[in-house]
């Protein structure tokens, strides 16, 4: 099963064109094994990544060198992914 | 029963197929399983039927879940399921939808990638598929439809996310549908739902061209939203793909539109970036019905403007 440990989703926005250019360039790489959410489209048009562990740290620093404004969406992807798993399976002992 | 069934929980594909054929069994008189094809790993691609009678009725198509890790909107279809057999006979507006169209319902479009989410990885949004001579699995069924195949907004590597899969069709969970939609030949309305980020789309995805009903599908895209942010006040955007969102060429919608569908249209559900993909299962159930209403407008304009 895959985990997802330390991963975090991303919620960026591109103030202006230049901006916007640079988080498309994140999208472009594929070493990063970036997962969007929601792709790059317009300026102030919000972008979520999933982004690995690995590449957390240079993610994170290429966005605050380009000056661009992000925030952490999801903090801990895997405890919201168990506690998902957990809900399910507390309906279906309720049900039981 | 689908009485007792819980509305306002995740399930996976073996629950929801139990659901389908309980409702099956329950409302033999309105509704039906169809099976339109096999995925690429042997599941059954399943549709149900509502049908009130006549031979080759036009239809109304909605699907659900092509992306398979986006479980609110297959738990949308499980709801939208029910509410249908519900409001028949008892909703004026949708007895006479029902009493002219057929509705066909597929909830779990990518049975392969909604078992992987729910097994294995619950972040898989592609097919299951292995073409030869490739080094990944998987090909987005929203990008493997014949308009605009191979065009901006979709990729070539088999290890993204918008792989188009080696030519159109290629994905048998697409080509149940393509072959059912023109076996069929009177579908007057398809919609494809997925989730997130709050829109309503119409074509094109793959061309900057505006459609030829642009301005009755915007129109009516806007009087959907309207219908549907009035129960919790959810906002959405509508528009065209391209201008909506981005260039998507292969897409379920530009197909259906060039094989003469008008109301093609495709929504992007709940939530607008707290939870992403994790949407909270209390959160099913207003979603749910919030949609209903905008997919009521849908059909009922389908079901006034006959083309």
């Amino acid at each position: 099963t895959e985990t997802f440990v330390g991963q975090q989703v991303l919620r960026i926005l591109p103030e202006d064109a230049f901006q916007l250019e640079k988080v498309m360039e994140l999208d472009a790489s594929e070493k990063l094994q970036l997962d969007f959410w929601r792709a790059p489209t317009y300026p102030k048009s919000p972008v979520d990544v999933r982004v690995p562990f690995p590449s957390l740290q240079r993610v994170k620093v290429f966005l605050e060198s380009n000056g661009i404004q992000y925030d952490i969406m999801i903090e801990d992807l895997q405890s919201l992914i168990d506690e998902e798993k957990l809900d399910m399976a507390r309906q279906r002992s309720v049900l039981q | 029963t689908t009485e007792t069934f819980n509305y306002a929980a995740y399930h996976n594909l073996d629950e929801i197929n139990a659901f389908m054929d309980l409702l099956v069994t329950e409302k033999s008189n309105l509704v039906s399983k169809l099976q339109i094809g096999k995925s690429y790993e042997g599941r059954p691609i399943n549709v149900l039927k509502f049908s009130t009678g006549g031979i080759k009725r036009p239809a109304i198509w909605i699907d659900t879940g092509i992306h398979s890790r986006e479980w609110v909107t297959q738990a949308s279809g499980v709801w939208f399921a029910k509410k249908i057999v519900d409001s028949y006979g008892k909703d004026p507006s949708l007895t006479s939808i029902l009493n002219n169209f057929d509705i066909f319902l597929e909830i779990v479009t990518n049975p392969d990638g909604f078992a992987f989410t729910h097994s294995q990885n619950r972040m898989w949004r592609k097919t299951r598929s292995h073409h030869s001579g490739l080094s990944c699995i998987g090909v987005d069924p929203n990008r493997n439809w014949d308009a605009g195949f191979g065009g901006p907004g979709s990729s070539g590597n088999s290890c993204t996310e918008t792989y188009r899969g080696p030519y159109a069709n290629s994905e048998s969970e697409v080509k149940a549908i393509v072959d059912f939609v023109q076996d069929h030949g009177n579908i007057k309305a398809f919609i494809s739902i997925h989730s997130y980020s709050q829109l309503l789309l119409y074509p094109y995805g793959y061309t900057t061209q505006k459609a030829a009903d642009h301005e009755e599908l915007d129109a009516l895209a806007k009087k959907a939203v309207n219908a549907l942010a009035s129960l919790h006040g959810t906002k959405y955007r509508y528009g065209s793909i391209t201008a909506a969102i981005y260039p998507a060429s292969g897409g379920t919608i530009d197909w259906t539109y060039d094989q003469g569908i008008k109301y093609s249209y495709t929504f992007e559900l709940r939530d607008t970036g707290r939870h992403g993909f994790l949407l909270p299962a209390s959160q099913i159930v207003p979603t749910a019905e919030e949609t209903w209403l905008a997919l009521m407008v849908i059909m009922e304009h389908t079901r006034d403007h006959p083309y």
